[in-house]
């Protein structure tokens, strides 16, 4: 599974998601990553692309949770992710990880495997990618 | 003015330093970085949110390490089955379709949900029906099998065992979706 979220100049955001789901999964079986609100989900406020155990990120609606936690409930952009990656999808057994971006330029990359291939660039800044947790 | 921004990801899962090999380890870290400095400079450029996500995700589908288009992981009966989804965060709007076999980018297909039609979510035959009717690039299923995921699946169909491209890998190279 791939993803992107963007911030641009003009304070717009959007998040987009691709995957070719699961090794040996039956024909038919779909994820969360074309689901809007489940493996990306992009608002005014924030935009977010996840990748996982796709039946775990559905039943949370993993993507907008992260969204509704911050309107409702205030929380960081990094305290609704970590909230999300670290509580609510293990509870559940699933595994992942998603990157976000806020309306503010914040940025959250969790994960709770080993490692998430990832890489962020902010204007102005030398681009930043990374595999290992340690990193 | 917004500090433009990008993130990317490749899948996440059980990817040990110890046991991923340097040299593919280096193959993954220039295809991230490849891609997201190419984001960034479209940013940079003025491009919209939008459109910097849906290349961005154009771009990783295209790369043979990732499993989304090329080098996308195989279904039990030895197929490729793909999906995508693009949101814009300024409309809310949102195209998606799943369960496609012979677009060659998914994510341009969403986009074009997105933008051609009324519609959210496309799957199937009817999915494959708009995109190529929207001139979108079509390719046999073949097109996106890689020697790698074929390995994967062999593996998993030994161990009957259905693996999230997280737990695809096989020792050593475990890689995560």
């Amino acid at each position: 599974t791939v993803g992107a979220v963007a911030l641009d100049s003009a304070g717009n955001l959007a998040a987009a998601t691709s995957t070719g789901g699961m090794t040996n999964k039956q024909v038919g079986r779909v994820g969360d990553s074309p689901l809007p609100g489940a493996g990306c989900y992009a608002s005014e406020r924030v935009a977010i692309s996840c990748t996982g155990t796709g039946e775990v990120f559905m039943r949370t609606l993993a993507a907008y949770d992260i969204a509704a936690m911050m309107e409702y409930g205030g929380l960081s952009l990094q305290q609704a992710s970590d909230k999300l990656i670290h509580e609510k999808i293990p509870a559940l057994g699933g595994s992942g990880g998603l990157i976000a971006i806020d309306t503010d330029g914040n940025l959250a990359l969790p994960f709770n495997s080993e490692g998430m291939y990832r890489g962020y660039a902010v204007a102005g800044e030398l681009p930043v990618v990374a595999i290992y947790r340690e990193e | 003015m917004a500090r433009a921004t990008i993130a990317i990801h490749g899948g996440a899962g059980a990817i040990a330093r110890a046991s991923m090999d340097a040299d593919k380890e280096l193959l993954y870290r220039q295809a991230l970085l490849q891609i997201v400095a190419s984001a960034q400079a479209l940013l940079a450029a003025g491009s919209s949110a939008l459109d910097v996500v849906t290349e961005a995700v154009r771009q990783l589908e295209a790369c043979p390490l990732f499993n989304a288009g090329v080098g996308a992981v195989f279904t039990h009966e030895g197929t490729h089955e793909l999906d995508a989804s693009v949101m814009d965060g300024r409309t809310r709007e949102a195209g998606a379709v799943a369960g496609v076999r012979r677009v060659r980018h998914p994510v341009l297909a969403a986009r074009s949900v997105l933008e051609n039609s009324p519609h959210v979510l496309f799957i199937g035959q009817g999915a494959e029906s708009f995109a190529e009717k929207q001139g979108l690039e079509m390719v046999s299923n073949d097109f996106f099998s890689t020697p790698e995921r074929r390995t994967q699946l062999e593996h998993a169909l030994n161990t009957q065992q259905t693996l999230l491209d997280h737990d695809g890998g096989l020792p050593p190279d475990r890689k995560f979706g």
